[in-house]
C-alpha cells in the first residue's frame, strides 16, 4: 500500500484491506471454473471502489473513501457477480 | 444496475423464514418480509408464496459471525448487515441477516423491510448498483416507509431479467377479468398522474400508463394499496408528490407506496361545506398550485400552498372551461394541458387559452 502521510495509521489500512478483500477481490474465472481471487493491486481495487461509489478516483485511502468504507452495508461483493 | 442471468426460470417462488430476530415481534418480521417481496412483485410477473416447512427457493435466516454452511461470515454490530446469493439451488437465493445488528420497523437501528428488500433483489439476480438513489446501492440508507423504495434503476434492472407484470389478464386466481381498455365504450372513474406515469382507475382495476410509449401495466387497486376500496371516484397528484383519492365524502392521501396514517378523512376537512357529499373529479394545475374539484356542473378551487379553499366558489365549470359542458368523470394534467373525460370521450383543453383543442376517444392513452 503506497504510504500516505495523513493516512499512515494501522487501523485505516486494516479497514481498507479488509473492505477490498470482502467486496473487490473476487472475479469470475474466465475458464468458468467458479471464482478466483483477482490479482489486481490494492490501488487498482481502490480505484474501482471509488469509481463505483462515485468518489474522486485517487487510488489512495483518502478521507472520503474511508468514510464510505465505514458505512453499514450489504455483504455481497460489488464486483465479480 | 447489474444482474446475473438467467434469474429464476419460474415466476412462482417460495420463501421460508427459518428463524427470527429477538429484536422484533414475529408478526413484524413476517410483515417486513412480505412487504419486501411485494416491492418486487409489484413491478414483475413474480409471485411469492410463503411456506412453513421444507426447502423453499428463498430461505431466510438470522445468524452471526460464521453461520451454518455459509461461505461468508458476519462481523458483529455495523459493518456488514446482511447478504444473499443469486438464484440457484442450495444456497442459491438464500438470504441471511446479521443478528448482531439492531433490527427495527422504523428509522432507528436498521429497518428490516428495507434491508430485506435489498437482499431479495440479490436473491432474484440483481447485483449492486452504483446509482446512489437505487435500493441496490451497497450502503444502507433509510427511506421513509411512505416512499416506494425502488428507483427507476432498480425497476429497469429487475425487469431486464423478468419483464414487467403481465399485460394480458393473467391466470392469477385473485384477478377477476378486467374491463377491456380498448373497448369502444371504455370510461374511467378517476385518473391521476404519478410522477411520469398516468394512473387510470375503474372499479377495482388500475392501469399505470407510461405516456411516452403508451406501455400500460394492469393491476388491482388492492394490490398496490390494500386498504383502499374499489370504485374510487376522483384522484389527483398534488404539489408534494402525493396522490389524493376520493370516494363519497372520504379521501386518502398516498405517498409513494403507502396510505398516510390518519386517513381516510372527511372531505370537509379540505374546506367543502357539509352539503357536499362526493367529488366527481379533481386536478392540480402544477403551474399555478391550484386544485380544481369538479362536482356536477360546478367546480371548487383549492390553494395547495395555503391548503385552503378559495373564496367565491363553486363556479360554473363551463365558464372557466368553455366546451366542458358535461359532468366530468375524470381529469388530469399532462405537459400543461388538461384532459377531461366523460364516458368514452376525452377533451384536450388548454387552461391558458381556455379552449378545447380536440376531442378524442377515452382510450387514446393505451396502445389500442
Amino acid at each position: 500500500l503506497p504510504t500516505h502521510p495523513e493516512r499512515d495509521n494501522e487501523e485505516d489500512s486494516k479497514l481498507v484491506q479488509n473492505y477490498l478483500n470482502k467486496f473487490y477481490a473476487v472475479e469470475p474465472d474466465p475458464n468458468q471454473l467458479g471464482w478466483k481471487i483477482n490479482a489486481e493491486s490494492t490501488a487498482e481495487k481502490l480505484r474501482k471502489m471509488q469509481q463505483f461509489f462515485g468518489l474522486k478516483v485517487t487510488g489512495k485511502p483518502d478521507n472520503e473513501t474511508l468514510e464510505m468504507m465505514k458505512k453499514p452495508r450489504c455483504g455481497v461483493p460489488d464486483v465479480g457477480l | 444496475y447489474g444482474f446475473t442471468l438467467p434469474g429464476w426460470k419460474k415466476t412462482k417462488l417460495t420463501y421460508r423464514i427459518v428463524n427470527y430476530t429477538p429484536d422484533m415481534s414475529k408478526e413484524d418480521v413476517d410483515k417486513a418480509m412480505e412487504k419486501a417481496f411485494k416491492v418486487w412483485s409489484a413491478v414483475t410477473p413474480l409471485i411469492f408464496t410463503r411456506i412453513q416447512k421444507g426447502i423453499a427457493d428463498i430461505m431466510i435466516a438470522f445468524g452471526t459471525k460464521a453461520h451454518g454452511q455459509c461461505p461468508r461470515y458476519f462481523d458483529g454490530p455495523l459493518g456488514v448487515l446482511a447478504h444473499a446469493f443469486p438464484p440457484g439451488n442450495g444456497l442459491g437465493g438464500d438470504v441471511h441477516f446479521d443478528e448482531d445488528e439492531d433490527w427495527t420497523t422504523g428509522s432507528a437501528g436498521f429497518n428490516l423491510f428495507l434491508v430485506a428488500a435489498h437482499e431479495f433483489g440479490h436473491a432474484l439476480g440483481l447485483s449492486h448498483s452504483s446509482d446512489q438513489r437505487a435500493l441496490m446501492f451497497p450502503s444502507y440508507a433509510y427511506v421513509s416507509p411512505s416512499e416506494f423504495p425502488l428507483s427507476a434503476d432498480d425497476i429497469s434492472g429487475i425487469q431486464s431479467i423478468y419483464g414487467s407484470p403481465p399485460n394480458v389478464p393473467d391466470k392469477r386466481p385473485t384477478t377477476p377479468t378486467s374491463p377491456k381498455t380498448c373497448g369502444s365504450q371504455m370510461s374511467f372513474d378517476a385518473i391521476t398522474t404519478l410522477r411520469q406515469e398516468v394512473i387510470f382507475l375503474k372499479g377495482r382495476h388500475l392501469w399505470r400508463v407510461y405516456p411516452d410509449n403508451s406501455e400500460a401495466e394492469r393491476g388491482l387497486i388492492s394490490a398496490f394499496w390494500p386498504n383502499l376500496p374499489p370504485g374510487i371516484e376522483a384522484a389527483y397528484e398534488n404539489t408534494k408528490d402525493q396522490i389524493l383519492l376520493f370516494k363519497g365524502n372520504k379521501f386518502w392521501v398516498i405517498s409513494g407506496y403507502q396510505v398516510l396514517f390518519g386517513y381516510p378523512k372527511n372531505i370537509n376537512t379540505l374546506g367543502f361545506p357539509k352539503g357536499v357529499k362526493k367529488v366527481d373529479a379533481a386536478v392540480c394545475n402544477k403551474n399555478t398550485g391550484k386544485t380544481d374539484f369538479f362536482i356536477g356542473d360546478k367546480y371548487w378551487r383549492f390553494d395547495e400552498n395555503s391548503q385552503t379553499m378559495e373564496k367565491g366558489y363553486p363556479r360554473l365549470t363551463v365558464n372557466e372551461f368553455p366546451g366542458i359542458s358535461q359532468r366530468v368523470d375524470a381529469v388530469f394534467q399532462q405537459k400543461g394541458l388538461f384532459y377531461f373525460f366523460h364516458g368514452s370521450k376525452q377533451w384536450e383543453f388548454d387552461p391558458i387559452a381556455k379552449k378545447v383543442i380536440r376531442e378524442i376517444k377515452s382510450n387514446s392513452w393505451f396502445n389500442c
